[in-house]
């Protein structure tokens, strides 16, 4: 079973359509894994990518020298899949 | 323990065979009208369920819902649990049930993609896509929201396997997608199709794959505006409303375009909570909230399909 231990999910505001261009090839770097919760489409819309742990630092560096904002939606998702796990147990009992 | 629906918990997310389980009882508490049909056959062979609510003539006009076409949208199949029970103990006891039912069919596939949701409970639960095998690409799956003959393969989609919005070899190339174009071609007489998908809270309506407005898109608009609204009564939830390319991006090879193309005019996409707090990772004290306050915008749409033959 995958974990998504440390893993994060980011909450990214372009500003312009160029950063959305940007996020866009943030998304083609094969290596990097992002996973677009919500895909880049407009200055207007945030998109929400998560990131595995490993990549975090590489990715948000990206971001900040490219002056593209963003926010942490989810600190650590594993942590959230264990409680999700553990309330379906409870509720299984 | 005897099986029954009323010890089902509806607040809890569940495992496809607690699901289709589930389906069995509501079928033995409902057998005058609520019966199990199977339309087909995943990738890896489990069957296609959907849930048929019917009290009685032939070939009525009818009304399609769909949950969990995205794996991980854990959300919608919860919410589509506690819609089926919703509709099966309503008929005979609210107005607008009983009016709907004595008319129309309903047809509900809760699981839509039981591929991908039996791997987000046993390997991967951020997976979204089916599970076939892509020929000559290490990486698996295509979206069966992209996989549609409308539009298919144009931007919004990807012609990369390994894409999360992999629109597949070709159109219908999905068996989870196929059985339903058969199903509602072979049909011939579905008048609503409701694809419910998380998370953003929109009300979304064709097109997404051209930005040319639909012919309805006036009236699909008005039915848009006072569902999002009626559902917003319940808990103050706000949701945008609008054309899949108006309101949020291009999307090619969608199951509502496809419906709306082929005929079906009062097509719709839900994208239930949050707006991204929590995303797909909805905690399941949030099912029961989310269903109760969608109850109401699913139930314009189908009484406004009720009262607007065509």
């Amino acid at each position: 079973e995958q974990l998504f231990v440390g893993d994060q999910v980011l909450r990214v505001m372009a500003s312009d359509e160029e950063q959305i261009t940007l996020l866009r090839v943030l998304g083609e770097q094969a290596e990097l894994q992002v996973d677009f919760w919500r895909h880049p489409t407009s200055p207007s819309h945030p998109a929400d990518l998560r990131v595995p742990f490993p990549n975090l630092q590489a990715v948000k560096i990206f971001l900040e020298s490219n002056s593209i904002s963003y926010s942490i939606m989810i600190e650590d998702v594993q942590k959230l899949l264990d409680e999700e796990k553990k309330t379906m147990t409870k509720s299984r009992r | 323990i005897e099986r029954s629906t009323s010890t089902f918990n509806f607040a809890s997310y569940h495992t496809l065979d607690e699901i289709y389980d589930w389906m069995d009882t509501l079928v033995d508490d409902h057998p005058s009208f609520v019966s199990k049909i199977q339309i087909g056959q995943s990738y890896e062979n489990r069957p296609l369920y959907v849930l048929k609510f019917s009290t009685g003539g032939s070939n009525r006009s009818a009304i399609w819902l769909d949950t969990g076409i995205h794996a991980r949208e854990w959300i919608t199949q919860a919410t589509g649990i506690w819609t089926a029970n919703k509709i099966a103990k309503g008929y005979g006891q609210d107005p607008s049930i009983t009016t709907i039912l004595d008319s129309m069919d309903i047809f509900f596939e809760i699981v839509t993609n039981p591929d991908g949701f039996a791997f987000t409970h046993s390997s991967n639960r951020m997976w979204r896509k089916t599970r076939s095998i892509n020929a000559g690409s290490h990486c698996v799956g295509v979206d069966p929201n992209r996989n549609w003959d409308a539009g298919f393969g144009g931007s919004g989609s990807s012609s990369n396997p390994c894409s999360e919005i992999y629109c597949g070899p070709y159109a219908h190339s999905e068996s989870e997608v196929k059985a339903i174009v058969d199903f509602i071609h072979g049909h011939g007489n579905v008048k609503s199709v409701i694809s419910i998908h998380s998370y953003s809270q929109m009300l979304l309506f064709p097109y997404g794959y051209k930005r040319t407005p639909a012919a309805d898109h006036q009236e699909l608009n008005e039915l848009a505006k006072k569902a999002v609204s009626d559902l917003a009564a319940v808990y103050g939830t706000k949701y945008t409303y609008g054309s899949i390319m108006g309101t949020i991006y291009m999307a090619a090879g969608t199951t509502i375009d496809w419906a709306y193309d082929n005929g079906v005019k009062y097509s719709f996409t839900f994208e239930l909570r949050d707006t991204g707090r929590y995303g797909f990772l909805l905690p399941s004290t949030q099912i029961i909230p989310t269903a109760t306050e969608t109850w109401p915008a699913l139930l314009d749409i189908m009484v406004h399909t009720l009262e607007h033959p065509y």
